[in-house]
C-alpha cells in the first residue's frame, strides 16, 4: 500500500 | 475593512485548533458574501482543509472589500489562548492590511484585550475540488468516529473502512494483531445526532493514514456528527458541519499504484 497524494486526484488552479 | 465578531472566542479557537498540526500557514478570503474561506494543504499533499465560516457563523460580520489576510496559525493560536471561551471575539483588517486586529471583550466585566497579529504573503497552491459523485456517505456521532481512530492508531499506521448497504466497518491490522468495530445504520429519535445514517451506491473498501485521521478527528470539538463521502480510489471527504458553513477534510487514500 502506498500513500497518494491530492495532486493525482485535484488540479492545481 | 474586515469586522467579523464571534459571539464565542471558543469557535474560532476550536476551529484553529482543529487545522494548525496540519498547516502552519493559510491565507483567509474575506468577503461580504462568503465571510471567511480557507483552503490549505499540509505539506505531505495527502490532506486538504477547506473551512468555510459564512457570515452566519459571527454575530456582526462586514468586508467592504475582498481581502486575503495571510496568516501563521501557531502564531493565531497563541494570541487565541489569550481570550475565555466565552469572551466576544472581532477580527479586524484596514483595507491592504499588514496586521490583524484581535480583540477580546468579557461579557461580564469591562475587560478589552486587544492584540495585533503581523500578517505574511503566502504563496499557495490552490486545487480545484470538482463535486464528486460519491459511492457511499456515512453519517455518524463524531466522537465514535474519533474514538476509533485515535484507538486504532495505537494499533496500525492505517484505518480501513468498509462499508456495504447493511454496515460500515472499520478496521485495523498491525504487528500485535487486528480489530475491527462494525455500525449498523440506527435512528435515535431522542438524540438525533446518535443516529447513523449510510447511503449506498456501491460498496466501498478504502485504506487511509491513521496519522492523518488523527488530524482530522481534533474538529469532533466543532460538531457532534461527522459525515464522511467515500468512492472507490479517491480522496475522501470528512465533514464538519459548522454554526453556519463547514470545516471540510480531503484525505487522499493508500492503494497500490
Amino acid at each position: 500500500m502506498s500513500q497518494q497524494t491530492l495532486s493525482r486526484f485535484f488540479t492545481v488552479r | 475593512m474586515l469586522e467579523g465578531k464571534f459571539d464565542q472566542a471558543s469557535l474560532l479557537k476550536k476551529i484553529i485548533d482543529s487545522i494548525r498540526d496540519s498547516v502552519k500557514l493559510c491565507n483567509f478570503n474575506c468577503s461580504q458574501n462568503d465571510g471567511i474561506t480557507v483552503q490549505a494543504i499540509d505539506d505531505s499533499r495527502v490532506l486538504l482543509i477547506a473551512l468555510k465560516m459564512d457570515p452566519g457563523c459571527f454575530q456582526e460580520f462586514r468586508c467592504d472589500r475582498d481581502m486575503v489576510l495571510g496568516l501563521d496559525l501557531e502564531s493565531l493560536g497563541k494570541i487565541l489562548k489569550q481570550g475565555n471561551n466565552e469572551d466576544y471575539l472581532t477580527l479586524i483588517a484596514e483595507d491592504n492590511p499588514d496586521s490583524l486586529l484581535i480583540v477580546f471583550e468579557d461579557k461580564k466585566k469591562d475587560r478589552i484585550s486587544e492584540f495585533s497579529l503581523k500578517l505574511m504573503d503566502i504563496d499557495s497552491d490552490v486545487l480545484t475540488i470538482d463535486d464528486m459523485d460519491n459511492d457511499c456517505s456515512i453519517t455518524m456521532p463524531s466522537a465514535d468516529f474519533s474514538k476509533i481512530a485515535r484507538d486504532f492508531k495505537t494499533m496500525s499506521e492505517s484505518l480501513q473502512i468498509i462499508v456495504t448497504k447493511e454496515s460500515v466497518k472499520f478496521k485495523a491490522e498491525g504487528q500485535i494483531g487486528s480489530g475491527s468495530v462494525i455500525f449498523k445504520p440506527h435512528t435515535d429519535l431522542d438524540n438525533p445526532d446518535e443516529s447513523i445514517k449510510i447511503d449506498m451506491n456501491q460498496p466501498v473498501n478504502l485504506t487511509f493514514g491513521a496519522k492523518y485521521l488523527n488530524d482530522i478527528v481534533k474538529a469532533s470539538t466543532l460538531s457532534s456528527t461527522i459525515t464522511i463521502k467515500l468512492t472507490d480510489k479517491a480522496p475522501a471527504l470528512f465533514e464538519f458541519k459548522l454554526p453556519s458553513g463547514y470545516l471540510r477534510y480531503y484525505l487522499a487514500p493508500k492503494f497500490e499504484d
